[in-house]
């Protein structure tokens, strides 16, 4: 087989301030998992050092450059699968962790689960010696800015619109603009 | 989010997803990226596919087994990829992206919002692009 691999970035209205950053971002992740895949690597292993890759730039929503929820903090998912006999591994709402497609690996190879969330992915991370990071490490200037802003909006919002049916009855747009993981 | 999948010279598929979630969500929610068959999937029957957008939506429609499903009915990657993410929009008006890599190599990409920025590399050569349409190569 002629070795393959294909990245994305995310879909979504990307400003033109990250347009730049996220093409040179994905184009050295495609590099990366091809190295992987050239030097005889698995395709597991190529997409994990792709994702890691992204994970570590902060053009992306992933690892460091990840978005803050409504009280300010980082939670963060992933999942990894291996086509050969359906094997997965994922977490969800980890925290302080540089690179959770790699503890998404570990959830695969080490346990015989499929997802584990929040504290207990944290503490199954603990266990295996993933290293924790500080939030600060994860959060740019950006995601700060950008959830200051949308906390400043959807106070307006709520000002605005009182109940929830004027909330949810908000043009598309606007959904569109806020709504995208 | 971000995401890739793979097929290595061994023919065996695989995908990964990874994401931040949305600013200012609510503590807990989960979108569909750590969701098997939603965000990401892979069997080397069919191919792998990893999934980008409106995490509700994708999840409502299981949109990577879906691209994999229509797949193993005989469509070629990116028309398997292109058809489910009609189906998503039309189904529950949702938008987003996919990365499609068929068990024989066909490649897939499509995305139903303003820009999605996508890469592949395949035979020495690296496709890259964000906007609609875009598809700029580089010998490696």
């Amino acid at each position: 087989f002629e070795p393959v691999v294909v990245i994305h970035g995310g879909a979504w209205a990307i400003p033109d301030k990250l347009s730049s950053a996220s093409v040179d971002g994905v184009c050295s992740a495609a590099r990366t998992g091809y190295d992987v895949l050239r030097r005889g690597g698995t395709a597991v292993d190529a997409v994990e050092a792709s994702v890691r890759s992204m994970e570590d730039c902060p053009a992306f929503d992933a690892g460091t450059g990840s978005v803050l929820n409504t009280k300010g903090e980082v939670e963060m998912d992933s999942v990894i699968m291996d086509g050969r006999r359906l094997q997965c591994g994922s977490v969800a709402c980890v925290q302080n962790i540089k690179n959770p497609v790699s503890l998404a690996r570990a959830v695969m190879e080490k346990t015989d689960h499929t997802l584990l969330v929040g504290k207990g992915a944290n503490e199954f991370a603990e266990e295996i010696g993933i290293q924790t990071v500080p939030t600060d490490s994860l959060v740019t200037d950006d995601a700060r800015e950008e959830w200051l802003q949308f906390m400043k909006f959807k106070t307006t919002v709520n000002v605005l619109f009182r109940s929830r049916a004027e909330q949810t009855a908000l043009p598309s747009t606007v959904c569109d603009t806020v709504g995208h993981d | 989010t971000v995401g890739a999948v793979a097929l290595d010279k061994f023919g065996n598929t695989a995908a990964a997803t990874s994401t931040g979630g949305i600013t200012a969500k609510r503590p807990g929610r989960v979108g569909d990226s750590p969701i098997v068959g939603a965000g990401a999937y892979a069997d080397n029957e069919s191919g792998a596919v990893s999934t980008t957008g409106h995490g509700e939506s994708i999840t409502k429609v299981c949109l990577a087994r879906e691209v994999t499903h229509l797949m193993e009915t005989g469509l070629a990657a990116q028309v398997a990829s292109e058809t489910a993410l009609q189906k998503m929009a039309a189904r529950v008006q949702g938008s987003g992206g996919v990365v499609t890599v068929s068990k024989d190599g066909g490649i897939g990409k499509h995305f139903t919002t303003e820009r999605m920025a996508w890469a592949w590399i395949k035979e020495g050569k690296l496709h890259y692009g964000l906007e609609c349409g875009e598809n700029f190569v580089i010998n490696l």
